[in-house]
C-alpha cells in the first residue's frame, strides 16, 4: 500500500466540456435562489412545514407521540428496591449524573421516571448575582438578538418568532383563566402590609380574593368558533389531576405569608408603580431596547427541573401541541423549525426590561412539561392530528395576582420541569 | 428537551455565555 501510494503515477485528464458548463450553470442557479423559502397562509402568516435531510422526514414519518407515551410507560415501572442503587448507577454512570447533588438515597426513587425528575440539595445551585441566570441545567446551543422578528435556530437557518409564541388574532377567542386555590386571609393581620416602592398594599390586594373554585382547575371554556387558524379554546381533560402539583414549592404548599412576601418581592423588583395594570405580552420593544435569545439543550443526564431565570411575572402560557422530535444539537442542525414544529408552552410576561418570555420545548423523550402554579395544563395527551400546526390553548394567571396581573416568580424560583414520556 | 428564552433588554445587555458552554441553574447567562 505505502509503495502504491508512493509511486502510482498522477495521470490528469481534461474534464469534457459539456460538464463544467453543467457545473457552472448549477452553481449560478443555486445562487440565485432565494435566502429562504416562505409558505404563507390566507393572512400572512408562515405555514410551517417539515424540511431538511431524508433523515428527518424518515423520523417525521414514524409515530413520535407514541413513542414517547411508550417510553414514559416503560419508565415508570416500579423498580424492585435491591435494585434501584444499581440500576440508577449504571443509568447515572451512561448519561454522566452527580449523584453527590442528589436529595435522596437511591433507593427512594421508585422507577427510572422518578429519578429523571429528581430535586437537588438544598442550596446546591447558589443563584448569581445578575439579572439574569441559567434556568435550567444543560448547554448552551445559541443566543443573540433577533432581527427582523426571527430567531437563529442555527447559523444561517431562522424560525420565525411569531410562529413560535403565537400571535394575538383578531377572531380570537377569550383565554381560559386559571384559578388559584382558595387562602386563608384571615392568617394574616393588618400588619401584613408590603411596602412596595412607598405604596402599601395589603396581601389581599396582592394575592388576590379567594376563587370560588379551591381546586385549581380552569373553568371549562366553549368550544373554537370554526375558521379560527391559529388559536384554540380548549381545557385539557383534568385526568391525573393531583399528580401535578409540586409538593414543596408551589404556591399551593406555602404559607400566605410567604407567598405574599414573594409576590412583594418580585413587585419591589420590577417597579410595581409602572407595571400595574400594564397588561399585553407584546413583543414590540421600547426604544432603546432589543429583543435577545438563548437556546439551553438539556441532556438525558442532566437535572430535569426548571427555573425561573429572573424576578418577572406569567401573564399567560400558550400550550402548542406539536411532534416530538428530538431536540439534540445534531436534530437542531438539521431539521428547520425544529422548535416551533415539536410541542411546547410558551409562558408569556414581563420584567423590569420589558417583554420576557420562556418557552420549554418537548422531545421524544420528554414529551411531558410540568408548570408547577398550572395545574391544568397537560402536555403530550390527545392525538397530534386535532392540532394543527401553529395551533395552541392559551391560560391566563391573572387572579394569581391582581397588582401584577399574572404569576410573580422570584429569580431562582423551580417553576416546573420536564418528565419521561 | 429545550428551554428557549426570548426577552427585551437595553441595547447594552450583554451575554456573558459561549456556544457550547455547559451551564447550570443560576449561573449567569448575561447582566445589564
Amino acid at each position: 500500500l505505502a509503495r502504491a501510494w508512493a509511486e502510482t503515477p498522477t495521470k490528469w485528464y481534461p474534464l469534457p466540456i459539456a460538464v463544467g458548463a453543467l457545473l457552472l450553470m448549477f452553481m449560478q442557479y443555486r445562487k440565485r435562489l432565494p435566502p429562504r423559502e416562505v409558505h404563507v397562509d390566507e393572512e400572512g402568516r408562515e405555514v410551517v412545514r417539515l424540511k431538511g435531510p431524508w433523515q428527518v422526514h424518515v423520523l417525521g414519518a414514524l409515530p413520535l407521540r407514541n413513542l414517547s407515551r411508550v417510553w414514559g410507560y416503560l419508565n415508570s415501572v416500579e423498580l424492585p428496591v435491591w435494585f434501584r442503587p444499581t440500576g440508577l448507577r449504571v443509568y447515572s454512570w451512561i448519561f454522566g449524573c452527580n449523584l453527590d447533588e442528589i436529595e435522596h438515597d437511591l433507593k427512594s426513587y421508585k422507577s427510572l421516571g422518578d429519578f429523571f425528575y429528581r430535586r437537588l440539595k438544598a442550596g446546591a445551585r447558589p443563584p448569581a448575582d445578575s439579572v439574569l441566570v441559567s434556568p435550567a441545567d444543560g448547554t448552551i446551543l445559541h443566543f443573540g438578538t433577533i432581527k427582523n422578528r426571527r430567531v437563529e435556530q442555527v447559523k444561517g437557518s431562522t424560525y420565525s418568532l411569531d410562529a413560535l409564541l403565537g400571535v394575538e388574532t383578531s377572531s380570537s377567542p377569550p383565554s381560559t383563566p386559571v384559578h388559584f386555590p382558595e387562602r386563608d386571609m384571615a392568617e394574616l393581620n393588618d400588619r401584613h402590609f408590603a411596602d412596595i416602592n412607598g405604596i402599601e398594599y395589603s396581601v389581599q390586594e396582592l394575592l388576590g380574593a379567594s376563587t370560588p373554585s379551591s381546586n385549581g382547575s380552569a373553568t371549562p371554556a366553549r368550544d373554537a368558533p370554526a375558521g379560527i387558524p391559529l388559536k384554540e379554546n380548549a381545557v385539557d381533560s383534568p385526568k391525573k389531576h393531583g399528580e401535578l402539583v409540586d409538593a414543596s414549592v408551589s404556591d399551593e404548599q406555602s404559607t400566605t405569608a410567604e407567598v405574599a412576601a414573594r409576590h412583594a418581592s418580585v413587585a419591589a423588583e420590577m417597579g410595581v408603580r409602572a407595571s400595574a395594570k400594564r397588561r399585553g405580552s407584546g413583543t414590540e420593544v421600547k426604544p432603546g431596547n432589543e429583543l435577545f435569545f438563548t437556546v439551553i439543550y438539556l441532556a438525558p443526564g442532566d437535572y430535569h427541573r426548571f427555573h425561573s431565570p429572573t424576578a418577572w411575572v406569567v401573564e399567560k402560557r400558550r400550550h402548542f401541541v406539536g411532534d416530538l422530535f428530538s431536540v439534540s444539537p445534531w436534530m437542531a442542525r438539521r431539521l428547520e423549525n425544529l422548535f416551533v414544529l415539536n410541542e411546547r408552552v410558551a409562558l408569556l410576561g414581563r420584567w423590569k426590561y420589558g417583554f420576557f418570555s420562556m418557552v420549554p420545548v418537548g422531545a421524544t423523550n420528554v414529551g411531558s412539561i410540568r408548570i408547577n402554579f398550572d395545574q391544568d395544563l397537560r402536555t403530550n395527551v390527545g392525538s397530534r392530528r386535532n392540532h394543527p400546526t401553529g395551533t395552541y390553548t392559551e391560560a391566563v394567571y391573572s387572579a394569581a395576582s391582581p397588582i401584577l396581573d399574572g404569576q410573580p416568580l422570584t429569580k431562582a424560583q423551580e417553576m416546573g420541569g420536564f418528565c419521561l414520556g | 428537551s429545550t428551554i428557549v428564552l426570548i426577552f427585551e433588554a437595553p441595547q447594552d445587555f450583554q451575554f456573558s455565555i459561549t456556544e457550547g458552554q455547559k451551564v447550570q441553574v443560576g449561573q449567569e447567562l448575561g447582566d445589564v
